[in-house]
């Protein structure tokens, strides 16, 4: 589903310079589940960023699919991005102008799709956002903000999902249900996911487990467990 | 050192007003650590935004030492805030234009008064921020944020420390670090903590979780393990 060959990310120039991803290869399977683990600060945002074209490589190559996407063209990117990848910012991303329910079914209204009511009632449901459809961002508190980018990740099914520390401000509840609903897109609907996150109990619903250090993929784990 | 009686707070009106604290009276010993838990949206934000003077509440009490500060004058409340009170927000709330460094000793430059600096230097290797102290917000991880806002609660030694969620986005040793420090900070130098956290990890430095369910106290728990 996806593939990184070589990738190096350099922020900043001369001494101030960080090189926050130091030649990193690794292949996710499609219909599989990874989660990516590692200290604060050794590079798994800006993997998952890169992975998703959401920023550009400094060296190396990201394919979806069989496309090379550092060849792509901005639109061409925005295009891929808006049919094939789910992402679930850190920091939620949010806009604060549009309720919890706009939000949710914003992918969607920008690509004029159609939203798949019963399918927008499950997701809404499983992140227990029901009876805050109708508020903006600032009338949510943390852990429902960052179900509203979870469901806005999920509701348009796609391809593949990159999710950053997605239960990072959620209590245990909050967070296996969305688990477990993450979990059903890869076995039910054979949809990637890649997860970034430091909970040891989130990464047991993975299949495997990539630990980055320093910018580095330093070790690897199949079926992790919490 | 602080101290709710009766708080409520309802926010929005009509049918879609929320009433996030139903009566909620707690007590907060000097030099005691507290852990408030309880799911996402229970009012945990809300009840550590009151007790700082940052929102005030719909009916209820709240003091800070012996003073009722729903009694205070917005000036009032800004300099005992500036004076005794550290706070560590949910979603950091950092000032994109100055520097991980200018961030740390903001409060106390506002103040006029001196940085220590041999218990900044504490607090930012504690922290892990040595080598990204000149990086302005957007140049720092998701995790690295969060500790400039750990540090910035931290460097002026207030007498009470409120932070929400501190260790969300943090791996295991980078929290530990923060917790140690925070036990630290009332076992060395008596200062209060009042820590929300959902991490049961994270309570286990508390004296006593307090748990909150739909905006009331629901348990309490001394020497909460993890
Ligand atoms: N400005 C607002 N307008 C309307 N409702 C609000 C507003 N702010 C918060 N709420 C609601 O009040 C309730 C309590 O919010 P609060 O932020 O205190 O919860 P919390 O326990 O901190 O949750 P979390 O663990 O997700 O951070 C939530 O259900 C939330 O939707
Ligand atoms: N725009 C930038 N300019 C300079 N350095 C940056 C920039 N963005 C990130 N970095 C640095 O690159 C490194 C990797 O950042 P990244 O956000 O990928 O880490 P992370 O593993 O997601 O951390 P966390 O777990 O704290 O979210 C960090 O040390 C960070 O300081
Ligand atoms: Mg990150
Ligand atoms: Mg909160």
């Amino acid at each position: 589903a996806a593939r990184t060959e070589g990738l190096r990310k350099v922020y900043g120039e001369g001494d101030a310079s960080v090189e926050a991803l130091r030649g990193v290869t690794l292949e996710f399977a499609v219909a599989g589940f990874t989660a990516i683990m590692g200290p604060s600060g050794s590079g798994k945002s800006t993997l998952l960023h890169c992975l998703a074209g959401l920023d550009s490589p400094t060296e190396g190559h990201v394919y979806i699919g069989d496309v090379d996407i550092t060849t792509l063209s901005e639109r061409q990117l925005t295009q891929l991005r808006r049919d094939k990848i789910g992402f679930v910012f850190q920091a939620y991303n949010l806009i604060p102008t549009l309720t919890a329910s706009e939000n949710i079914t914003l992918p969607l209204d920008i690509a004029g799709r159609d939203v798949d009511r019963a399918w927008f009632d499950e997701v809404v449901d499983t992140t227990g956002l029901r009876d805050r459809l109708g508020h903006k961002p600032t009338e949510l508190s943390g852990g429902q903000q960052q179900r509203v980018a979870g469901a806005r990740a999920l509701v348009s099914r796609p391809e593949i999902v990159f999710a950053d520390e997605p239960t990072g401000n959620l209590d245990s509840r909050s967070s296996d249900e969305l688990l477990t609903f993450l979990r059903a897109a890869v076995t039910d609907h054979g949809q990637t996911i890649v997860m970034v996150t430091h909970d040891a109990r989130a990464a047991s619903y993975a299949d495997r487990a990539v630990f980055l250090g320093d910018g580095q993929v330093v070790d690897e784990m199949q079926a992790p467990t919490a």
